[in-house]
């Protein structure tokens, strides 16, 4: 079963299509190994995006270093998910 | 009377098996009114089940209801299963519905995509497509909602087999999809298509491959507008309301898009509760408002189409 350890999830705000042309730059980065839940599409939809651990501290900077507001929505997707099947399994019968 | 019916918890997530058997258990308690039917096999040869609800004889005025079309929207199947629950138990004792069954029936498909479904809860929590191969790919799986034939591999789709938004080797190749669309055109009644997805609040319509406005758009906005309105008033909800286009992006092959081009009006895609900040794991106890929100706005569009029949 796939794990999430230690994978965050940031939600970043774009104000122009400057920055969405940014944005677009990551979403290629493959190296990266983002999964982006919500695509840049308009300056005035939020970005969703999981971000694994091995890639937290670059993509970190490249958000910082071009001006891109973000927060993390999720701190730690695993223990999300471990929550999620500890309550379906207390649900179980 | 929702929450807790027999031995099944609305207010949880579940496996495919027990939403299957809550399906079953539905039909068993109200054989005069809801009937479990199997419209196909998936790729991984699982059982295709609808509900419907009917109080008539022969093909009357119908409305589809799909939900779980992508796999990992886990909130979309949770709805489903609870809104087959609210119909039996809304008919004789709720006006509206009561009058949209006596002359119109309802199908209901809370898991559009069982592979993927399984897939989501047994190995990969954010898998979206179906489960499907093709000799020679080494990715697995189509985008269910890109393989329509509705301007197929057209903008917004990709072209990639690893891309979450491939659209499939050809339109209709997903048996899932496939099996949908024969039912519909078979049946050759349907005044309504609703898929419900997850996540970011949004309701729209026709159309995602074009940002050109649907014939019907004054209408559909209109009644788009209203059905956000009666979901916010439970829980103040917000919607954002518009055509796929220039609501999300442009996406081509899409399912609404498909049931409007081929004469059914009344098409709407939903995007349920939350604003990214659970992104597919919306918490279990956010279930009932969820569905009890998206219920109203439901109302609204069934009523609409209850009364615009054409």
């Amino acid at each position: 079963k796939e794990k999430f350890n230690g994978h965050q999830v940031f939600q970043i705000k774009v104000r122009d299509g400057e920055q969405m042309n940014k944005l677009n730059e990551l979403v290629n980065m493959e190296n990266f190994k983002l999964n982006f839940w919500k695509l840049p599409t308009t300056p005035k939809r939020s970005v969703d995006v999981v971000v694994p651990s091995s890639s937290l501290k670059l993509v970190k900077s490249f958000l910082e270093s071009h001006g891109l507001e973000y927060s993390i929505s999720i701190e730690d997707l695993q223990a999300l998910l471990d929550e999620e099947i500890k309550e379906m399994k207390h649900n179980r019968g | 009377k929702e929450r807790n019916n027999g031995n099944f918890n609305y207010g949880a997530y579940h496996s495919l098996e027990e939403l299957y058997q809550e399906m079953d258990r539905i039909a068993s308690d109200y054989p005069n009114l809801a009937s479990r039917q199997e419209i196909g096999r998936s790729f991984e040869k699982r059982p295709l089940y609808v509900l419907k609800f009917s109080t008539g004889k022969g093909k009357r005025p119908a409305i589809w209801l799909n939900a779980g079309i992508h796999s990992r929207e886990w909130i979309s199947q949770a709805t489903g299963i609870w809104i087959a629950r609210k119909i039996v138990s809304d008919y004789g004792n709720e006006s509206s519905i009561t009058s949209i069954l006596d002359e119109m029936d309802i199908f209901l498909m809370p898991v559009a995509n069982p592979d993927g479904y399984v897939y989501s809860q047994t190995k990969n929590r954010f898998w979206r497509k179906t489960r499907s191969r093709v000799p020679g790919i080494q990715c697995v799986g189509v985008d269910p909602n890109r393989n329509w034939n509705a301007s197929f591999s057209g903008e917004g789709a990709s072209n990639d087999p690893c891309s979450e938004a491939y659209h499939g080797p050809k339109p209709h190749s997903e048996i899932e999809v496939k099996s949908v669309v024969d039912f519909i055109q078979n049946h050759g009644n349907f005044k309504s298509f609703i898929d419900i997805h997850s996540y970011s609040q949004l309701l729209m319509y026709p159309y995602g491959y074009t940002c050109k406005h649907p014939r019907d758009f004054a209408e559909l906005d209109q009644v788009a507008h209203r059905a956000a309105k009666a979901l916010a008033s439970l829980y103040g909800t917000s919607y954002r309301v518009g055509p796929i286009c220039s609501t999300i992006y442009m996406a081509s092959g899409s399912s609404i898009d498909w049931a409007y081009e081929n004469g059914i009006k009344y098409a709407f895609t939903f995007e349920l509760r939350d604003t990214g900040h659970y992104g597919f794991l919306l918490p279990a106890q956010q279930i009932l408002p969820t569905a009890e929100e998206t219920w109203l706005a439901l109302k609204v569009i069934m009523k609409h189409v209850h009364h615009h029949l054409y």
